[in-house]
């Protein structure tokens, strides 16, 4: 069975997309079959995995707008990283206004995702919004990822973001877990960081991977050359922590 | 007069609240009379300024929502900080779907702040979206103020801003200017953070801030203290880059 998982909070910048890439290259290396979806319009998914966004005709804004659109038509296949995508497009940023008034408006990319079945994983990055794309993410995955930057101000949000995902569970998807939160861009030298780290585990036990991400700039680097971690510098730390992560993941999903 | 600018883009995590939060602070040492708005639903600039987001009846989702309200009733002050704040409130995060049948829905927040005419800067803290909201802002102000993180990322996003801002110029504010560009977060340790900012500098010549913003944990820690950096740590690099920002916006903006 395939799982989906949605990668998501609103606030900016805590490594929504860094995880969902790496975290997809690691699944694949331990022969998963990976679908990554880019939901966001800025495309940061479709740029670290190497594709240039201008040459894009089809991808997630077609899923969304029109609810024929094969899955298969819409998804390009990268067999050095043994993933497939989904590519965002600039088009994607006029979708949220496009959909608002079609009475299936948060149901688009669940439908398109039931032609999946051949994945053994989905994995959906979302932009840093609650807004309809978001949506679609939720409604669309069974469980949510969620990255916690080691910062205060990340803290801030979490709130915010399980009372929408309470929201969502009761009008839209009865099944939606909470898969982890995953600490992001840990730096071992700032007390600031073991501080979160610490508050995150103390309000949420249970749902906290064990793994933490360091800050490594690898990391920083690998988008900009078009490959994910485990290509780019498979020995750096930030690669071994992603690696621990599909781990942890795969012996977490038991299988079915 | 009054001189109002937006912090915006899209790209998350680049530091738009931190810039508009410790310039305002460093405005109003130069005895300039400032009031931020805080446009985010994530309420990051009015949890960086110590006001507990829960107790708020009034703020920016007023002023969006009912075109009568006065600035004046839903504006907080705060005389140890010598700044004004517009908070945000959970509210808020419901307002663009509001909003999305009024006519003159992306001019609720520039007629508001017609009654800003006692402020001598105005400093809009926009959410990482190019929404309703977002339109709102770029539409009130007269320039925009560009966070650019030090990440190849960052890049990504900011032609498609510029397309943006092109397109609110022409269908919505025909004045909107570019004030400037601001580097963050930038870590002299890093050769990506140097060629980061050679990249800006070389596709926007003239649109950069002298300025550049380093990284500084400081400044991550000042919001869980409620305080900007300027009573935070007045003596740490980020309160000196926020200073001598303040200095160049003041010594740029010509006197009437
Ligand atoms: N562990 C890490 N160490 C160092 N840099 C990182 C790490 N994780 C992410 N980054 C960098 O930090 C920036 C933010 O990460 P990313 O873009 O993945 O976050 P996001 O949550 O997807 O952002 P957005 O909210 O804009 O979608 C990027 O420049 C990325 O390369
Ligand atoms: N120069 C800096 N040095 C160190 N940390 C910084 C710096 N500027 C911002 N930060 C921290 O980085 C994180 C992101 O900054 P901030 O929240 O201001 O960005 P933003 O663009 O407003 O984010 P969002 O897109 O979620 O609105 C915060 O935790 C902030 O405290
Ligand atoms: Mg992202
Ligand atoms: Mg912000």
């Amino acid at each position: 069975m395939t799982r989906i998982y949605a990668f998501v909070n609103q606030k900016g910048g805590v490594g929504k997309t860094t995880t969902a890439i790496n975290l997809g290259s690691y699944l694949a290396k331990n022969n998963q079959q990976v679908l990554l979806v880019d939901l966001d319009a800025q495309g940061n998914a479709t740029a670290c995995l190497g594709v240039e966004r201008q040459n894009i005709n089809a991808g997630t804004y077609n899923l969304l707008i029109s609810p024929n659109a094969r899955l298969h038509a819409n998804t390009m296949r990268s067999e050095k990283l043994g993933i497939s995508l989904v590519p965002s497009s600039p088009a994607l940023a006029g979708a949220e206004v496009e959909l608002v008034n079609e009475t299936d408006r948060t149901n688009r990319l669940s439908q398109a995702l039931s032609q999946a079945r051949r994945y053994d994983y989905v994995l959906i990055d979302c932009p840093p919004s609650l807004g309809l794309l978001t949506l679609n993410g939720l409604v669309a995955s069974q469980a949510v990822v969620i990255p916690v930057q080691c910062e205060y101000l990340a803290l801030e949000g979490l709130g915010q973001l399980l009372e929408t995902i309470n929201r969502i569970q009761a009008a839209f998807n009865f099944d939606l877990q909470i898969r982890g939160m995953l600490m992001t861009m840990y730096d071992s030298r700032l007390k600031l960081s073991q501080q979160v780290v610490d508050e995150v585990r103390l309000h949420f036990p249970d749902k906290v991977f064990q793994v933490v991400i360091p800050r490594n700039v690898r990391l920083a680097e690998a988008p900009s050359h078009g490959e994910p971690i485990s290509t780019y510098a498979p020995e750096s730390a930030g690669a071994y922590a992603y690696a621990s992560l599909a781990t942890e993941i795969l012996s977490g999903d038991t299988p079915y």
